[in-house]
């Protein structure tokens, strides 16, 4: 049975891509079947795997615009159980073109049919928006994966986030559920971070992860090396931490 | 005359909010009239500046869909040479809602005419897309003030916002300029910091602001007071780098 989990949280730098590439690979090491879809046209979750601009014909934008189907853009990654299906930026101009078009926030979920059972686990990236590529990932998605970086904006925005999700239940995709929210970017030596983390606890309870991503230099050297953690530096406080996270969303380290 | 400047960058969280915030609030205690605009639907502006939600009625959403003039939904700040036009999540809607419409870009550029001479500069803070609501900006300002956060992907999206500029250019706003690359975030103990800055500084050269802002626990920690840095901790870094920042805006520290 397939899960598709969504990586979404409208407020820019939180930790989308870091966390998308980084389950993602985490998932692919235990060897689950598994596919990383990047819908933000700034394109990271792309280079965060290795895969350069040139590298890169057909993509996401194609698919949505059904000029492909989505199994003629992936490609394979350093891992033997992770493809991904890259992004581009003509995704910046699919939100005006799909407008006018009826369903149009169904285009991901309709071609992912063909292909998802393929794959135990689908990751998608979001740009930090609530447009129209955000809602064709929360239509698409079983459960929305929410980071909140250990910051007070991150937490401020959370409230336009939840009720985006009710509207999206309400309309798009009934079934869809919170996976959990994820601490990341946590200073131990910062007083915001402890606050922020209490806060989120505290409304959110069991639906925190135990999984805290640290702020953690490695996390953000890897990316300039096209490699996920756990291939840049598997002992590094960030790689176990993404290891964590999987174990929880594989049902083995249960959340509270 | 005034000056209007956009502070733009699709990558999120590279420091556009607190970059806008802490510029317009040293410019008013420069005891030059500052008018902030916040264009983001998150409305981290207003907050950062001490304005709940449930202060907000009117906002600039209003403004775009020609149901009010802005002079309608300007409020003071706790700094008399500062005030500040709010946003609301209804502007979330503005992507689409104007989509059919006519020289949908000029929204913003047509209503600020009526009361520009009452400021000397005119600060706009953009989400973290390329949607209506930056283009609105971009078609509106003098020029770009372009924050870099000191991180490999912030250096791997200033492609695509350049390319977007120079679209600007041709079409909507011919005497675009770029104000800086104001570099955000730089921690000295980091060796990324280093290598992102250089970098920056190699290919931009004179386009790089000699203020550069570094990672300040006390930036972080201001927005859930309200305040902007300078009323909240004048003596710490942060508050002296947006100082200094300012005096280059002004004109008194030429940049190189
Ligand atoms: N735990 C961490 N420790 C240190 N740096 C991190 C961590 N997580 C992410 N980063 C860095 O912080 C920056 C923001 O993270 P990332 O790009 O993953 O956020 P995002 O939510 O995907 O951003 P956007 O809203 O632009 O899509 C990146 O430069 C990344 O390398
Ligand atoms: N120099 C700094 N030192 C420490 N923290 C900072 C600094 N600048 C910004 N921050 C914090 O980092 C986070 C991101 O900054 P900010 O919200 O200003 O970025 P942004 O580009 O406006 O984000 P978005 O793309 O969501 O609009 C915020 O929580 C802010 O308080
Ligand atoms: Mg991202
Ligand atoms: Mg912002």
């Amino acid at each position: 049975m397939t899960k598709t989990l969504c990586i979404a949280n409208q407020k820019g730098g939180v930790g989308k891509t870091t966390t998308a590439i980084n389950l993602s690979a985490s998932l692919a090491v235990a060897e689950k079947r598994t596919l990383l879809i990047d819908i933000d046209p700034q394109g990271n979750a792309c280079s965060g795997v290795g895969l350069t601009r040139d590298q890169i014909k057909d993509n996401i934008y194609h698919v949505l615009m059904e000029e492909k189907g989505i199994e003629d853009v992936i490609k394979n990654t350093e891992l033997s159980f992770l493809d991904v299906v890259p992004s581009s930026f003509d995704l910046i101009g699919a939100e005006i073109e799909l407008v006018n078009v009826p369903s149009r926030e169904f285009r991901l979920f309709r071609t992912l049919q063909k292909i998802k059972d393929k794959y135990d686990y689908i990751i998608i990236d979001c740009p930090p928006s609530l447009g129209i590529l955000t809602l064709n990932s929360l239509a698409t998605a079983d459960s929305i994966l929410i980071p909140v970086q250990c910051e007070y904006y991150a937490l401020e925005g959370l409230s336009s986030l939840l009720k985006t999700i009710r509207l999206v239940k309400k309309g798009l995709n009934p079934g869809l559920k919170i996976e959990g929210f994820l601490l990341t970017m946590f200073d131990s030596r910062n007083n915001l971070s402890h606050q922020v983390s209490e806060e989120v606890k505290k409304h959110f309870k069991d639906n925190v992860f135990n999984a805290i991503i640290p702020r953690n230099v490695r996390l953000g050297e890897c990316p300039s090396f096209g490699k996920p953690i756990l291939l840049y530096d598997i002992s590094c406080k960030g790689a176990r931490s993404y290891l964590q996270l999987a174990q929880e969303i594989m049902g083995h380290g249960r959340k509270k």
